[in-house]
């Protein structure tokens, strides 16, 4: 049984494994990544098969920035500037970034900033 | 987000959790639901990392995101982060490195590096404790042994009242959210309270894989940022994820 108000809590479920039902949406695909390749090739394949998707994101991001700051300054800094510190970020990850934003075509600088996420999302 | 090490009667333990992202980052009125956490589910992906064709390590990651939020290295420790929230946040992190003062780790990054490198618990908890960061953030790390489990609260330089399991003393399992453990949390966002009721309901007897997903499938602990849970053995190097969803009425985190 639920609550009909928020935080909406229920009572505590049970019988939900192996999942399925409204709460489960999919199961999630498993890749290997070769350590042993070089830094910039180790994602291609993952990239390949996630391109569409991480675009997609990557845009809602974009249009959330536009929201933020209409003049598209905020786009233009992120597309400029963050590419500027790529080589300030330890390595293999920014070899790994790069190889990212070439399999997917994203700019390198909107691959930087999902990388740093968390840290820059607690302004 | 909500992370929790569990050990069962005979000793094994159990990690599990919830990855909520994408608060105020855009509603969608009329599907009720975040932007980005919508946009976030299709790119979980479950990765086996492997060198001279053996696992190392494996997580659940976001495809085109290089650091570690939830991996398990089999057979030794098992490592979640959550997102904390401090006035001496990030941005100040960022600020520094950008001055050039680059002697913190970013957050990511140093989980990675611990999944790919770290070869036991105690080594895993001595860097997540001591290593400068960015931004602060809790760690939920669990061993291989009986009462190896804790939660790590950073802020950018220290480790802050850690958190241990202590089976005799009837804690059997630890539980963190995104407030700092010694504190009330905020009482518009407990999703604490009812996870804590619902493994309490458990019982050690009878925590498990099935029942940990039961405690994450409920109601606040299950919102509409949750993006997957993740599902971590250590005693059997397993790591399972699902990516959910969360039926209306939900609460929006």
């Amino acid at each position: 049984s639920l609550q009909f108000v928020p935080p909406y809590t229920e009572d505590c479920r049970t019988e939900m494994y192996p999942p399925r039902g409204p709460t489960f949406q999919s199961a999630v695909t498993w890749y290997t990544v070769n350590l042993d390749s070089p830094p910039s090739k180790r994602w291609t394949e993952i990239i390949t098969d996630k391109k569409d998707e991480l675009v997609s994101m990557v845009q809602a991001i974009k249009d959330l920035a536009d929201a933020f700051v209409p003049s598209g300054r905020l786009e233009e800094l992120i597309d400029k500037a963050l590419p500027m510190m790529i080589d300030t970020l330890p390595y293999p990850f920014n070899e790994e970034m790069k190889g990212i934003a070439t399999a997917s075509g994203v700019p390198l600088g909107e691959v930087i900033l999902f990388n740093i996420f968390y840290e820059i999302f607690t302004v | 987000c909500t992370s929790l090490v569990a050990e069962d009667p005979r000793g094994n333990l159990i990690h599990a959790r919830n990855l909520d992202f994408g608060l105020f980052l855009g509603w969608d009125m009329k599907n009720h639901s975040w932007v980005i956490t919508e946009k976030l589910k299709p790119l979980v992906v479950n990765v086996d990392f492997r060198r001279n064709n053996k696992t190392v390590f494996k997580s659940t990651n976001f495809a085109g995101y290089v650091g570690m939020l939830t991996g398990i290295r089999p057979y030794l420790f098992t490592l979640t982060m959550n997102e904390r929230f401090s006035l001496d946040g990030g941005y100040i992190g960022v600020l520094e490195w950008i001055l050039g003062k680059r002697d913190g780790r970013w957050m990511s990054f140093l989980t990675r590096s611990v999944l790919e490198n770290a070869t036991s618990y105690e080594e895993a908890k001595k860097l997540l404790s001591d290593t400068k960061l960015l931004a602060p953030a809790y760690f939920i790390l669990g061993g291989n042994q009986s009462g190896e489990a804790c939660i790590i609260t950073r802020s950018r330089t220290h480790s802050l009242n850690p958190l241990e399991l202590d089976v005799k003393q009837g804690r059997w399992y630890v539980l963190e959210t995104n407030y700092d453990h010694w504190k009330k949390p905020l009482f518009l966002d407990d999703r604490r309270t009812p996870a804590m009721k619902c493994m309490n309901q458990t019982t050690q007897t009878n925590i498990s894989i099935k029942t940990v997903y039961d405690v994450l499938s409920t109601k606040p602990v299950l919102n509409k940022l949750t993006t997957y849970t993740t599902l971590m053995e250590v005693s059997k190097g397993n790591l399972e994820s699902y990516i959910r969803a969360c039926p209306n009425p939900c609460m929006p985190w």
